[in-house]
């Protein structure tokens, strides 16, 4: 485990305590994709399925028990929660879900280490996350009213797919037998989809405003 | 072995 990999996670474990933070103090959901949650905790369901059968760490264990309920957390505020799930964006956030699970799956199917139904929703998990964000933008896009929350969520969700980066970079110089190249070409698809985002939050940090995108 | 070491990241 080096620094970029556990700064990466913090940035990631931050970020859901954020939403967290955000759903519980205002008791309101607004902004946020309930698609991208759910395609989140997909991820984690699909990508977790190790906890039954491989051990790494205690730190992994933990960690995936953490993401894993959390989203479940968050899934379970936005929609039965009283107060919450009456702020959902209902009718702005139409982002259909398998217009990216359908394509991942087939992906995950094709492309893969080895052809095993554990290896393969591994995979699916890997090619679903670079792409999940894309409701959340889109919403974004859309309703253009960020709060400093949900501009903050986002933000640090970027910044631990760009501290992944670090993290194989450093790994791949470090740990000869370490070559992940389907996990590198999805975490920098991922962190691409991020840039745009991050122009604009950047300039409007700079200017001392509130994060509008154009 | 070496194909699943990504599998040790979160």
């Amino acid at each position: 485990m080096n620094l970029f990999r556990l700064a990466g996670d913090m940035s990631h474990l931050f970020s859901i305590v954020l939403i967290l933070l955000k759903i519980y103090t205002s008791k309101s959901c607004a902004g946020l994709s309930m698609k991208t949650q759910e395609l989140y905790t997909l991820v984690f369901v699909t990508r977790y399925l190790d906890l039954f059968y491989s051990y790494v760490s205690l730190y992994n264990t933990v960690m995936k028990l953490i993401f894993l309920a959390s989203s479940f957390g968050i899934l379970w505020y936005m929609r039965y929660h009283k107060q919450v799930k009456q702020t959902y964006d209902r009718e702005q956030d139409t982002f259909r879900h398998y217009i990216l699970v359908v394509p991942c799956a087939v992906l995950a199917l094709i492309v893969n280490n080895e052809l095993s139904v554990t290896e393969v929703l591994w995979t699916f998990s890997i090619y679903l996350e670079a792409v999940a964000i894309l409701p959340q933008l889109v919403l974004l896009q859309r309703t253009k009213n960020v709060d400093n929350l949900t501009g903050q969520y986002i933000f640090f969700l970027g910044a631990y797919r760009a501290l992944y980066i670090l993290n194989w970079i450093y790994r791949y110089w470090t740990e000869p037998k370490y070559r992940q190249y389907l996990v590198w070409a999805a975490g920098l698809v991922q962190t691409g989809l991020y840039a745009d985002f991050f122009y604009y939050y950047l300039k409007s940090w700079q200017a001392g405003e509130k994060l509008r995108l154009p | 072995e070496e194909s699943r070491s990504g599998h040790d990241e979160l």
